[in-house]
């Protein structure tokens, strides 16, 4: 464990948070992606079986089991708590798009051609993704609210502290997971355009963030 | 296949 991947799970944690505090607090999920937090769950379900089978540490355990506990509060207060304000109208991604590619790329690239590690493969190419029905949706609907955006920063510092994790890794113990750092970075690419939209808009005091 | 079959990163 170092520094890097410690600070990226923890912001990981706290953009989990803002989102379900968000939804949770102002009884509505309209802006936010179910699709997005859908995949989101189906990204900790396929990664996170290994809970039954290895034991990595405690910190392992106790954060897998709150990020599927997280996720699966999130999709239900958005498919069935407050379903009346989810904007299905705009949440409109076809993620079959993203689906197809990423089982047939996990067939075709992974480590071992076992259920675990086709599923593990399956998650690591889909959480580059997953976030797409969300910013689809913010160019759709042409803004974003202010705490949506927050979520979106931490996920996105979530992603960048991790590559300094690898790089971290790499010198200091010489290791290098191929598929997580190559899908990584273009999870990491996909925030790109959002961080410079958040930073020029959102930080300089304009509340909501709508796009150009 | 590579090595990195058991996982240690969430």
């Amino acid at each position: 464990m170092n520094i890097f991947r410690l600070a990226g799970d923890v912001s990981h944690l706290v953009a989990i948070i803002i989102l379900l505090l968000k939804i949770w607090r102002s009884k509505s999920c309209a802006g936010i992606s179910g699709k997005s937090q859908v995949l989101f769950a189906l990204v900790f379900s396929t990664r996170y079986l290994d809970l039954f089978t290895v034991f990595v540490s405690v910190y392992n355990v106790v954060m897998k089991v709150v990020f599927l506990a997280l996720s699966y509060a999130t999709v239900y207060l958005i498919y069935m708590r407050f379903r009346n304000s989810y904007d299905s109208e705009n949440d409109t991604f076809r993620v079959e798009f993203l689906l197809v590619p990423v089982i047939g790329l996990s067939f075709l690239e992974n480590y071992a051609f076992t259920p675990l590690e086709i599923l593990w493969t399956f998650s690591i190419f889909l959480e580059a993704v997953a976030i797409m029905p969300q910013l689809f949706m913010i160019t759709k609907t042409g803004e974003a609210e202010s705490i949506t955006t927050h979520y979106l920063f931490f996920l996105g510092l979530y992603r960048a502290l991790y590559i300094a994790n690898w790089v971290w890794r790499y010198h200091m113990e010489g290791f290098f997971d191929q598929i997580a750092v190559v899908s990584g970075v273009v999870q990491t690419i996909f925030y790109c355009d959002f961080f410079y939209l958040y930073v020029t808009r959102v930080l300089r005091g304009k509340g909501k963030m709508s796009l150009p | 296949e590579r090595e990195q079959a058991n996982h240690d990163e969430l």
